[in-house]
């Protein structure tokens, strides 16, 4: 099974249509290994990815150094997948 | 297990085996007004049912529902079994429904990727495409929401397999399209197609293909406009509207886009909640308030169609 541990997800906004294009351009960089839940639109609308562990830290980077705003949206994204099995877990064993 | 329709847990997710028990009880229950029609396989030998909601006649003017096109997208295949749910409980209650049916069949395919959606639940929660494999790639799956025959192979999808929105290797590869393709125009009298994903709040009509503005663009945006209204009347639920390529971004070989190029006029695509914290693992307590909005502008688009025939 294949698990989360220690990915992210960014919510990111641009500033203008420059930021939007070097957010465009992650897509590209496929050495980063990033899922985009939410794609590149406009300037009003969020980006949401999630970043694997191993990319994190270089994603982070890249963006701060385009001084592109982002906010982490989910902190361990396994740790959200776990808290749900034990939902469906317990609810499957509700009477 | 649940003893009947009544007692499914709705304010739940369910894996891709309880969902089709809950199919089998709902017509076994309503013999007269629900039945189930497999339309075709998966890719790795699923049945792909769609449950037929029916007072009678013969091929009647109808209104198809989809969820689950996109695996992940898990609160869209909950909407969908309680927008079954809903449909049965509502008949012979709420006049607008009940004048749709009388007159309307409503299809609606709860799983319509029941493959990804038992590899969400086994393997990858966060597994998006198809199963089937692509020759000479180690990736698996396409994207369904790419595979279709509308400006295929264009811009706005990917010819990488390896890519979430790998379009495939020809229009309709995936038989969970094809049997849909199939489907649709056997029947010949479909008037509205909603296709629904998560997340990020959109009400859209297309082209995603082309910036060429549909024909009938006028008469769904403010169809649009008055199916979000209804939907934020219930919790004030924000969506925007407008064509896929100038609401979001291009988009090729999509759905909705076929289907009105099918001559389905009410052809739309719904994308449901965004909180803004979840993404696609919205907790299942939001299961029922998003169904439940997101049936209010259902319900407008069906009694505009109903009250719209063409």
């Amino acid at each position: 099974k294949e698990t989360f541990e220690g990915h992210q997800v960014l919510r990111i906004v641009a500033k203008d249509e420059g930021q939007l294009s070097l957010i465009k351009a992650l897509e590209d960089m496929s050495e980063f290994e990033l899922d985009f839940w939410r794609g590149v639109t406009d300037v009003s609308t969020p980006v949401d990815i999630r970043v694997p562990f191993h990319s994190l830290q270089s994603v982070k980077i890249h963006l701060e150094g385009q001084d592109i705003e982002y906010s982490v949206m989910i902190e361990d994204l396994q740790a959200m997948l776990d808290k749900e099995q034990e939902e469906m877990v317990s609810a499957a064993r509700r009477p | 297990e649940p003893r009947n329709s009544d007692s499914f847990d709705f304010a739940n997710y369910h894996p891709i085996n309880e969902i089709y028990a809950f199919q089998d009880m709902l017509v076994a229950e309503n013999p007269n007004l629900v039945s189930k029609i497999v339309i075709g396989q998966s890719y790795q030998g699923r049945d792909l049912n769609v449950l037929k909601f029916s007072t009678g006649g013969t091929n009647r003017p109808a209104i198809w529902i989809d969820t689950g096109i996109h695996s992940r997208e898990w609160v869209t295949q909950a909407s969908g079994t309680w927008f079954a749910k809903k449909i049965v409980t509502e008949y012979g209650r709420d006049p607008a429904l009940t004048a749709i049916l009388d007159k309307m069949d409503i299809f609606l395919e709860i799983v319509t990727n029941p493959d990804g959606y038992y590899y969400t639940h086994n393997s990858n929660r966060m597994w998006r495409k198809t199963r089937k494999p692509n020759s000479g790639s180690n990736c698996v799956g396409v994207d369904p929401n790419r595979n279709w025959d509308a400006g295929f192979g264009g811009p706005g999808a990917s010819g990488n397999p390896c890519s979430e929105t790998y379009r495939g290797p020809r229009a309709h590869s995936e038989s969970e399209v094809k049997s849909i393709v199939d489907f649709v125009k056997s029947h010949r009298n479909f008037k509205a197609f909603i296709s629904i994903h998560s997340y990020s709040q959109m009400l859209l009509y297309p082209y995603g293909y082309t910036r060429t503005p549909v024909k009938d663009q006028a008469e769904l945006h403010s169809l649009a406009k008055k199916a979000i209204t209804d939907l934020a009347s219930l919790y004030g639920t924000r969506y925007r509207y407008g064509s896929i390529i100038n609401t979001i971004y291009q988009a090729s070989g999509g759905t909705i886009d076929w289907t009105y190029n099918q001559g389905i006029k009410y052809s739309y695509t719904f994308e449901l909640r965004d909180t803004g914290r979840y993404g696609f693992v919205l907790p299942a307590n939001q299961i029922i308030p998003t169904a439940k909005e997101t049936w209010l502008a259902l319900m407008a688009i069906m009694d505009h169609t109903f009250k719209n025939p063409y």
